[in-house]
């Protein structure tokens, strides 16, 4: 553990009472790798780095910590200060319906991830929610959902493959606002960050159903790509926050990290099984101390 | 490294950083730099060019010099089984490799025995009627076991070439679902002596470190033969693949570079160094 590899450090160093510019390099460098090893990107690592380094020279000891419990401690506050806010609630529109659009990568759970969303409104909300199909292109998506919707007793806007996406997302937001559901939550298909078409195709979609949440659905095993791709849906997007799925597995989850630093928004919830349950909110805390490992 | 600039610290450190950037890894990132430093200071590196070359072998040499090609033996069916965690291209790369087997006029059967995800059989249905395969299922929430089985008759009965085996993604933390796995292997080893010839492992190139735990604990669970690393369209480099030919001898075969059924290529060590370097 990074704690075990950092005690290495400390008892190799000779100076104990105060950490000094000598023994934080050594014991930065273990953190580093540990950063790395999690999957968080490069560039985030060493701005993390720098930053932490300021605020360990120079801080006494304290009594109760070990030198090595004392730079996770400032390492692990920092990270928890980055995660961002523990997720407070879901949002809702003053002007009802709500309307929730989830994007990203291919196979990141978006599908999966719109029905447990829409439990999750309405165990908290006690809001009926709708479902919007607006995948076209991977075979059987449309049934997919439909599928989920019946199996969580949601009702499935669809018009099939043959309709334009945009359509379908716009006719499918009016459907809703006419029948009174809240929220309305549109599905879209996977895609690359750097298919213009595609992303086009979301600018289109964005424009056509104003959203009032437009969700990052990402893989919580994702390497150095999370920069990448996250940094280009947002700056095409504007998004207003990230799920993280996968979280019920064993990776340590550094792109969370890496998401956070690079768009700045808000980490809003968790998937934590293939199960359609509600999504879990997500705690900094928690991820802080996965990421260190 | 393509330009005319000095192979100096700089350089070596920004090398660092594209081959960490490309998710090799701490580990293997280091004994890279290691020898690649070592090189350097005997052969007196002096150009960038040189530098890239060197590094080029450094990783051909992790990734073992030669290309392990999909065979197809002599067993009817020749069977595959497709594993994977959640979400990475499992049943998208069973309908290319479907494909190719037809285009090489070979007949196919696919196993739907991915029972469990909303509209999996479905998916891969569509599939099995766009590439000309036929494909064996049965209705949702069946035991999986019993579909591979089911499909391994039927295969045989029609004499076909190829029989390959969709299955549920699954996380590799799961134990109850690694059992299901290895049941489902021993069920079709039973019916066809040396079934499965062939396991493919399905990762995501996006995924980072965990692509090499994914791979340790499915490999115990189920003997892969061969790594079908999928996405390499986007701009993830997969480079976790070469700690995982080189700490656990698996074979990467094949990649998946779309979503289209003619989007999967052989696995070339070299255009892999190429791709890595931009
Ligand atoms: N273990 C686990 N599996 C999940 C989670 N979320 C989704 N999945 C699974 O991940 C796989 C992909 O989920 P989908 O919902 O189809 O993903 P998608 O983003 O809609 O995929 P595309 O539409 O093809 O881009 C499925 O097998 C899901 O059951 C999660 O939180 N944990
Ligand atoms: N860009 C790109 N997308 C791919 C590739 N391979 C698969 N996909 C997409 O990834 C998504 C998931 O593919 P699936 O074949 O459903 O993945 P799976 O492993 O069977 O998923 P589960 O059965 O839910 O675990 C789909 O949207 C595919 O079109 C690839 O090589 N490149
Ligand atoms: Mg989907
Ligand atoms: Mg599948």
């Amino acid at each position: 553990t990074l704690t075990d590899r950092l005690d290495g450090v400390f008892r190799r160093l000779t100076r104990r009472g105060k950490l000094t510019e000598d023994n934080i390099q050594e014991a930065l460098r273990e953190v580093r790798m540990a950063l790395l090893e999690a999957d968080v990107n490069y560039k985030v690592v060493k701005e993390f780095i720098s930053r932490v380094r300021e605020q360990a020279v120079g801080e006494a000891v304290m009594k109760s910590l070990s030198p090595s419990q004392q730079v996770i401690k400032v390492v692990h506050d920092e990270l928890v200060r980055l995660m961002g806010e523990r997720a407070t609630d879901v949002v809702r529109a003053k002007k009802p319906p709500t309307v929730v659009l989830l994007v990203g990568l291919q196979g990141s759970g978006k599908t999966t991830t719109a029905g447990k969303l829409a439990l999750l409104y309405r165990e908290t909300k006690r809001c009926s929610p709708l479902l919007v199909a607006a995948d076209i292109y991977r075979p059987a998506a449309v049934d997919q959902l439909v599928t989920i919707g019946k199996q969580i007793k949601v009702p499935v806007f669809e018009k099939g493959t043959q309709h334009d996406p945009v359509d379908i997302a716009r006719e499918g937001v009016s459907f809703g606002r006419d029948r009174g559901f809240d929220p309305v939550i549109v599905d879209t298909a996977g895609r690359l960050h750097i298919d213009s078409d595609l992303m086009e195709e979301l600018r289109r979609i964005r424009t056509a159903v104003s959203p009032h949440e437009i969700l990052l659905v990402a893989d919580a095993m994702t390497g150095q790509d999370a920069v990448n791709m996250a940094s280009q849906f947002n700056e095409e997007l504007d998004l207003t926050g990230v799920i993280l799925t996968k979280m019920d597995g064993d990776a340590r989850g550094g792109a969370a990290l890496s998401i956070r630093e690079v768009t700045a928004k808000p980490i809003k919830f968790v998937g934590m099984g293939e199960k359609l349950e509600p999504l879990e909110p997500f705690h900094p805390e928690r991820m802080a101390s996965r990421i260190l490992g | 490294l393509r330009g005319a600039g000095a192979v100096d610290d700089d350089l070596l450190d920004s090398v660092e950083e594209v081959l960490i950037l490309a998710d090799i890894g701490v580990e293997a990132t280091t004994r890279i730099m290691d020898a690649v430093r070592t090189d350097v200071r005997r052969k007196k590196i002096k150009s960038p060019g040189e530098l890239r070359e060197i590094l080029k072998n450094h990783i051909a040499e992790l990734l073992g010099r030669f290309n392990v090609r999909l065979q197809v033996g002599e067993a009817r069916p020749h069977v595959i089984m497709v594993v994977g965690v959640n979400g990475v291209g499992k049943t998208t790369t069973i309908a290319k490799l479907a494909h190719r087997f037809k285009e090489e006029g070979k007949s196919v059967v696919l196993a739907a025995a991915d029972t469990f995800r909303a509209g999996a059989i479905e998916q891969l249905t569509i599939w099995a009627t766009r590439v000309g395969a036929e494909i064996v299922k049965h209705q949702a929430g069946a035991d999986p076991a019993a579909v591979a089985y089911d499909a391994l008759r039927a295969a045989k009965a029609r004499n076909a070439d190829v029989l390959i085996i969709d299955t549920a993604g699954r996380l590799h933390t799961k134990v109850n679902l690694m059992e299901e796995l290895k049941k489902i292997r021993r069920v079709i080893s039973r019916e066809l002596d040396g079934a499965p010839h062939e396991t493919l492992l399905v990762l995501d190139a996006t995924t980072g470190q965990n692509a090499l735990s994914q791979a340790k604990t499915f490999h115990q669970a189920t003997e892969i033969t061969g790594v079908v690393l999928t996405k390499l369209d986007g701009t993830a480099k997969g480079g976790i693949i070469i700690s995982i030919v080189n700490l656990l001898n698996l074979p990467i075969k094949l990649i998946g570079i779309g979503e289209r059924l003619h989007d999967l290529r052989d696995f070339r060590t070299d255009l892999f160094a190429e791709a890595l370097f931009g």
